[in-house]
């Protein structure tokens, strides 16, 4: 294992065993701080991993960051890795990171996808979904960002087992989807939840199944737009902030309106950057300015949360 | 190993409901055989479709008869994940 986490090269882009090492030594270099949480396994039976940043307490209000969820979006993994570090080493130097950690605990999820994202490391980089079998059909895999149960099987999403966008036979069929519902719900005290994708520069809110607006849409609407303040402030990066069904389209079975729906109100999704024509395949020399950006942009809305307890 | 020899994403800009309706009967024609990077079909940002190579004319030709907008964002994505994977062998070492 390595020795520390100052030789890993989060300038990189890595596999799933490198994620997982990186965790590890992480942990070890901040016993005090860092737990692993295995929240079960994936379709194919890997552990499923997040990192819990806490300073004690029982159940204490908590904020819950996930990435790779698609598995394709490797900009995402890669940065979740870069920002978990940046919690670690900020804590007891950073004011507002030592704070907020005195008073929540954080939970990111570096890898939400595992089966998907070694698949895209030795078979099919585009892959996108799940790997569970689809049966009645030679198609495999349930877009994990449509088999939340909010307006499940509603419009902007498939009922086709080969389209990118299939929902799945039924909400949480997915084990990847009910190993996260199954931890937020025994929490029981999570205050937020964001789920990091890419790419496109947008921070959504709910909802995503519907075009209604939320009732804290207001609100929302203006702790996305400071916080993408402070994340333009670095690299200039323009992002867009609104709902998911005003500012893309109608897309349901979504993570955030499910959280959004049990009660934890600051609930968003970011599509990181591509900023030139790279799509997914974002070059690794842009992991370490996405993380960055994206960093100030997240701890603005974990402050945010800290102050406005509810 | 899929490969994507010769595949292009094409990024689309959007004009007009015109625009928009002949996207859609796109989305719906070729069987899934299209990957759509960005969604929503509006005006305001650009449509990023990942084509394989053997339906490369066809759709260039369906968006040029329905007069849509396109320029070429990829030009080979086998050649960028090709690259992408080097990086990372090198970067392991």
């Amino acid at each position: 294992m390595e020795r520390s986490t100052k030789s890993f090269n989060f300038a990189a882009y890595h596999d799933l065993e490198t994620l997982y090492s990186f965790m590890d030594t992480l942990v070890a270099s901040h016993p005090n701080l860092i737990t692993k949480v295995h929240i079960g396994n994936s379709y194919e039976n890997r552990p499923m991993y997040a990192l819990k940043f806490s300073t004690g307490g029982v159940s204490r209000p908590a904020i819950w960051v996930d990435a790779g969820i698609h598995s394709r979006e490797w900009v995402t993994q890669a940065s979740a890795a870069w920002i978990a570090n940046q919690i670690a080493s900020n804590y007891g130097v950073d004011p507002s990171v030592t704070s907020l950690l005195g008073q929540m605990d954080i939970y990111l999820m570096i890898v939400t996808n595992p089966d998907g994202y070694v698949f895209t490391h030795t078979n099919n980089r585009m892959w996108r979904k799940t790997r569970s079998v689809n049966s009645g059909s030679s198609c495999r895999g349930v877009d994990p960002n449509r088999n939340w149960d909010a307006g499940f099987g509603g419009p902007g999403a498939s009922k086709d087992p080969c389209s990118e966008s299939y929902h799945g036979p039924y909400a949480n069929s997915e084990v990847e989807v009910k190993n996260v519902v199954d931890l937020i719900m025994g929490h029981g005290n999570f205050k937020s939840f964001i789920s990091i994708h890419s790419y496109s520069q947008l921070l959504m809110y709910p909802y995503g199944y519907t075009c209604t607006d939320i009732p804290d849409k207001s609100e929302l609407h203006s702790v996305g737009t400071a916080a993408i303040k402070e994340l333009t402030s670095l690299y200039n990066t323009i992002y867009q902030v609104g709902s998911i069904c005003k500012i893309i389209y109608q897309a349901s079975g979504g993570s955030i309106d499910w959280t959004y729906n049990i009660g934890i109100k600051y609930s968003f999704a970011f599509e990181l950057r591509d900023t030139g024509y790279y799509g997914f395949l974002l070059p690794a020399n842009q992991i370490i300015p996405t993380a960055e950006e994206t960093w100030l942009g997240l701890k603005y809305i974990m402050e945010y949360v800290c102050n406005h307890p509810y | 190993e899929e490969l994507f020899n010769g595949a292009q994403v094409l990024r689309i800009h959007v004009e007009s409901e015109d625009h928009i309706q002949a996207l859609k009967e796109l989305e719906e024609d070729v069987d899934s055989v299209l990957d759509f990077w960005s969604h929503g079909f509006s005006t305001e940002r650009p449509i990023d479709i990942r084509v394989p190579h053997t339906n490369l004319s066809a759709v260039k030709d369906f968006l040029k008869k329905n007069n849509v907008p396109f320029t070429v964002m990829i030009n080979n994505v086998q050649e960028l994940l090709e690259r992408e994977k080097a990086e990372m062998v090198s970067n392991a070492k």
